[in-house]
This record gives structure tokens, C-alpha cells and sequence, in this order.
């Protein structure tokens, strides 16, 4: 199972539209501080399911919205979509290519598509279950974490070890 | 349960020890353990780890690079018993010195073979060791966007020489 | 006493703005602000800052390399109220990038004519901005050793081209 | 006031008698992972008197004399040495060169000297008193603290604060 592409677009901010391929082996992406590239590892958290903002670097959830600047105003929706191939049939689904969506109304209406249907989160992390993909995998590491594990904080090395068991 | 939670902790731990000496050096001392044989699904993962002739008692009297190359190759030995589709590392080689961070981009090289791998970063080894790098900028102010990279073009700075995208 | 503090929180607060400026960009907003100004002996210091026409809450918000400069120049502003004779700064550049590394070598060459510097630092900027480099090196396993290095003899792999010490 | 220079022998990983020189405005202190560096910093803090163990990265005080290697036997005692130029006359003693030394025995047994005469701590701390310098400073700064600082962990700010008012 390979990943095609990520898209945001409202997601923190990603204020227009964004789009990152992620075709190859091994992808690098990196810029100057706070230009945005731990935002594009939160997106790829948010748009597989996760619900803990803590997570996410946030007090509460609608501050994944892009909340403008000087010049802008702020965005009325965060969405983000990741696209992978289903090759070697991983994904129990008979699509070749599927689309993940998510997306946050400022109202606090949340949304999750599947190949642009609407549908749950649920359906989602079920379609994923057994792909080793999900927001809280121990293949999603940032720097943080690594503290974290030398700790052992909140018997993190436990749960990590769970989810690869 | 518990008998299968021992067998993949053991093949954990066969992991950490060739993990451990490709991160660090051949013959090094490092070992997983259990706070609780007795009691394996309750208990706690202890970490062992004497790089090179030292003789630190925890981990915690190791160098603070010494330590994030031991959390990685904990990370490392997780993702060998379960191969995840694709990988995404956010600066965890910041604490690494060149070596260390040659070692970390070259067991990523051979563990992309299986898996795709995405490396957040600001370590020049680490872009050099990338297929394909996509910078992410904010040309205005706030608003963030994305071009792809070449890494000729990367200025002294952490800016790019813009490319035409693809 | 109470007044005593209000008049150094002045002159610490008035540095966070001109090296916070310095550090980001002109123009930019930040602030120290007391959690209680009633009770300033007893009160928390409260961080406020806005990088470049950014709008977050908290500085919990910004990225990492955002949340270190941030602190740094906290750090300096309480430097420039009393500075010491010596300052000793182990590795704080690892989280940010080659402009900013440049930013915090040009402020800490500034206040290098009153103070002496000490940088334990992996980074190749930093190293460029010293007046005299000490290599500090494991030739016997476990136990270290130092000599004077050549910032030109620093090899690719961190370790050193062995120059004769003076 | 200026450094002059620091020698160890027997302090952590520094088996042999070693000298730093700290004569120029910005010294850099550089090397591999785990060759001994932030132990410096150690040092200098060890020998201005710090004793709080956590602040050396220690669970206990002769952690910090030379615990031995596969080839070497551990050492008996750790001693550092810092000597600084009394220039200004800021210090309030007639030398213009001023050395601290600190001395920790395996048995336990602690020793403080200033220009080789065996004295006690507060003496040392007595001298450096106004000049900014301490085991504590603002002025000793490592990554882990910029994390603290951010956090405001155990009112850290205002422990930096006070020191530097
Ligand atoms: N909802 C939002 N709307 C607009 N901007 C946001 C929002 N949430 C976060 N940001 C901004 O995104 C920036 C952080 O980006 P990010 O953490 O991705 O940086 P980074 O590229 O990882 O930097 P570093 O190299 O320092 O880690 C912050 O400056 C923050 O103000
Ligand atoms: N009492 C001791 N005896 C011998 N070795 C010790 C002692 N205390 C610590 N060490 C060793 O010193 C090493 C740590 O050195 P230090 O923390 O100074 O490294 P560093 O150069 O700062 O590395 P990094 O770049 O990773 O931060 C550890 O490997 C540790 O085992
Ligand atoms: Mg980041
Ligand atoms: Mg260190």
C-alpha cells in the first residue's frame, strides 16, 4: 500500500489549497521555523481520526482552522485529504485508489469521506484496521515523543509496543 | 495472551540488539526487559544501553544524543515486527552528530524498501539521503504553501531557489 | 521590595522587546506581562508572542524552532539586566534553522564584548562565529579527552583532523 | 572578570587530567555524541558548587568521579579546577588570579580549595557572590531548559528572574 498525495486546504496554516506527493521511497520536507512542516504531520494525524488535541498542539479542536492573519481573515473550514493505492489488496475495498477526507465546519459540524462519500470515522479507522495506519501509530514520531519514550512517560514504550504487537 | 505478548517481546528484543549495534557499534551491550516476568502484560519495557566501554547504570547517564539514538532504535525495532505502509519522522535527528545521523538515514534507506518514509527536517545529510524533497514555505506572511525542492537549490539560508514545479 | 521588582520586570520586559525584535523581525508583537500585576512577588511571568503577522493564542502554538527562540530571548533579556562575566550555552541552537542560527550568533557576538561565551554546539554556523574551537573526543573508549581544533580541520564525520595543541 | 581556564581529572567521563583554556570572547566546545561535552558543563557547575544531583544528570553525588571502562579502573577521586582573572578588581580578594577547586573522594569525603588552600564552600560562594556567577545561573543554559522555560516548569521564570534582578 503506497501514498499517492496529501491535500489541505484551512488546516492551520495552510490557509489555499496544498498539495504534497508522496510517491516516492523517501520524501524530505523541510523549510525554515514555523513555515509550517510539523502542521503537515498533524494533518496526516487529523485526517486518520485523531481526536486528542493535545496531540495535535491545540486547546480545542477548532484550532486546526486556519485562524487568518493581518491580511486575512480566518478560514470557515479545515480539509484534508490523503490519498493512497491499494496495491496488494491491503485495503478490503475493491477501489485501486482511495481518498480519505476530513473536514471541520467552524460551526463544530465534523465530516469524514470515503472516495468523496460521506461517511464515519469509523468506517475509516475499519477500512485501515489492519494496515498498521492509524493517528496514534508508532510510525508517526516526532521529536517530542522521543523524550517521551526515554521517560517512559504514561507507559508510552507499552502502548507503542501494543499497537506493533 | 501472555504467551503471545512474550513471543513478540522476544522477537522485539531480537530486534533492539541488531538495531542497537547497526545505530551504534557492533558488540555494544543493550537489552529490552520486562520489570515483571512474572507478570508480562502488566509490566513495564525497561531499556538497557552500554554503547562502546561505558558502564552507564540507566539510560539517563547517557549523552543526550546517545539517548535519542536509543529511543530510535526502540522505534526501529516496534516498526521491524510490524512494518508499517509508510513512516513520518519529525526532526528526531536533530540531536544526532554527522555519524549518528549517517547511521539513522542509512537504516531508513533500507527499511524504505518495505515502507515509504517522510522526514521532516533541517539536517543537510538527512535531504541529501532523500528521493524527493518538498519545501514548505510562507511567501505571505502567515500562510503556508508548498513547492517541491531540488536540493542543489536549497539556499545557505533554509530558503529555496523557487523551481517550477513538475 | 515590591517596587524594586516592578522597576526590574520594567527593564526585562523593555529587553524582550528589542531582542525578541531582533531575534524575529521589527514590527513584530511580543510581551512579558505579570499574571498578577497587584502582586508582583508572588506573581507567574507570562509570555506573549506573535512572530510575523501570526495570530497565536498561546506561545503553545508556535512551532518548535519558534517556542526556543522564543525562550532564548527571555534568557537574554534577563542577561542584559545584570550580565554575568560568562555564559555557557550547551547545544540551544539544535532546534532552528540556518537564519535563525545566524540571528543567535550575531546577538551573542554583540554581547560577547562585555561577557565571554562558552557554545557547546554540533552546528557548522555556530562553529564559524567562534574565536577559538576545543574538540572534545573519545580516542580511548569511555574516556574523554580535549585539543584545540582548526574550525577547517573539522571533518565531515564530527571527529577531528588531530591538530598539535599550541 | 575573565576565565582563565578549567582542568578536570577523574570527573565523569575525564579519567585524565584535562585542561580547557577559556581565554577568547566566544569559545566552542564541539565533538561526536556522548564524547563528554555537556559534561563540561557539568563541571563548571559542579565546581561553583552545585548539589543538586538532577542538575548534573545524576541519581547521586560520586556519580560524578570516573566509574571505569572495560580496560580502565573506576578513580578514586573527581577533582575540576576553575580559575578565572580578577580583572576590575570585582572580586574582593588582593590575588588577580583567583582557582576554585572542588575535590570528591570515592569514601565521601569533600574538599574545597581557592588558590590551593582548603576552604570552605560558602567561602567560594562568598567571593563570587555579586558577581553573577553561581551553579544556579541564568547564565547556564542547556537545551532542557529552553523546554522548562517554555512549560514555566517548578516557576522556573521566576527563579531566572530573581537571580538576574
Ligand atoms: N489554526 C492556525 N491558523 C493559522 N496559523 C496557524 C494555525 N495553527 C498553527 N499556526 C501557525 O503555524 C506555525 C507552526 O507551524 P509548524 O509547527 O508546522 O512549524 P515548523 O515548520 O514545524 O517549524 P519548526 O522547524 O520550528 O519545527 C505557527 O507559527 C503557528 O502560529
Ligand atoms: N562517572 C562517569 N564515569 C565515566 N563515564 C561517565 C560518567 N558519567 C557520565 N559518563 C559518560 O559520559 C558520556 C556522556 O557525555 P556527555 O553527556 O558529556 O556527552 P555529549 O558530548 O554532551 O554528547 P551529546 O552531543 O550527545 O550531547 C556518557 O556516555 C556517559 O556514559
Ligand atoms: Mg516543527
Ligand atoms: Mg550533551
Amino acid at each position: 500500500m503506497r501514498l499517492k498525495k496529501l491535500e489541505l486546504k484551512g488546516f492551520k496554516s495552510f490557509a489555499d489549497k496544498s498539495v504534497i506527493h508522496f510517491q516516492d521511497n523517501i520524501t524530505g520536507v523541510v523549510g525554515p521555523n514555523g513555515c509550517g512542516k510539523s502542521n503537515v504531520v498533524d494533518a496526516i494525524r487529523w485526517v486518520l481520526g485523531e481526536q486528542r488535541t493535545r496531540s495535535l498542539r491545540l486547546d480545542k479542536m477548532d484550532s486546526v482552522i486556519f485562524n487568518g492573519t493581518k491580511k486575512r481573515r480566518s478560514a470557515g473550514t479545515a480539509e484534508v485529504s490523503l490519498t493512497f493505492e491499494n496495491t496488494k489488496g491491503l485495503l478490503p475495498t475493491e477501489f485501486s485508489t482511495v481518498t480519505v477526507t476530513r473536514m471541520l465546519y467552524r460551526t463544530g459540524e465534523s465530516e469524514y469521506r470515503l472516495n468523496g462519500v460521506s461517511c464515519r470515522l469509523r468506517d475509516i479507522t475499519g477500512l485501515l484496521m489492519d494496515t498498521g495506519i492509524s493517528s496514534d501509530s508508532y510510525a508517526i514520531i516526532e521529536l517530542g515523543m522521543i523524550g517521551d519514550i526515554l521517560a517512559n512517560k504514561d507507559n508510552i514504550r507499552k502502548k507503542l509496543f501494543d499497537q506493533a504487537a | 495472551a501472555s504467551a503471545m505478548f512474550m513471543e513478540s517481546f522476544e522477537k522485539a528484543r531480537a530486534n533492539f540488539h541488531d538495531v542497537f549495534r547497526m545505530l551504534f557499534h557492533p558488540g555494544d551491550t543493550c537489552d529490552l526487559t520486562l520489570s515483571d516476568p512474572e507478570n508480562p502484560l502488566e509490566a513495564d519495557i525497561n531499556i538497557m544501553a552500554k554503547p562502546k566501554g561505558k558502564r552507564p547504570q540507566t539510560i539517563d547517564q547517557l549523552s543526550g544524543g546517545e539517548k535519542s539514538l536509543t529511543a530510535l532504535a526502540l522505534i526501529f525495532s516496534l516498526y521491524l515486527l510490524k512494518p508499517a505502509p509508510f513512516c513520518v519522522l519529525d526532526e528526531v535527528d536533530a540531536p544526532l552528530d554527522d555519524m549518528n545521523v549517517d547511521k539513522f538515514n542509512n537504516i531508513i534507506r533500507k527499511f524504505s524498501e518495505d515502507s515509504q518514509f517522510i522526514l521532516v527536517t533541517h539536517n543537510k545529510n538527512t535531504m541529501a539521503s532523500t528521493d524527493v524533497i518538498y519545501g514548505v514555505t510562507m511567501a505571505e506572511e502567515g500562510v503556508s504553501s508548498v513547492v517541491p525542492v531540488d536540493f542543489r537549490a536549497l539556499r545557505h539560508d533554509g530558503t529555496f531557489a523557487d523551481i517550477a514545479p513538475p
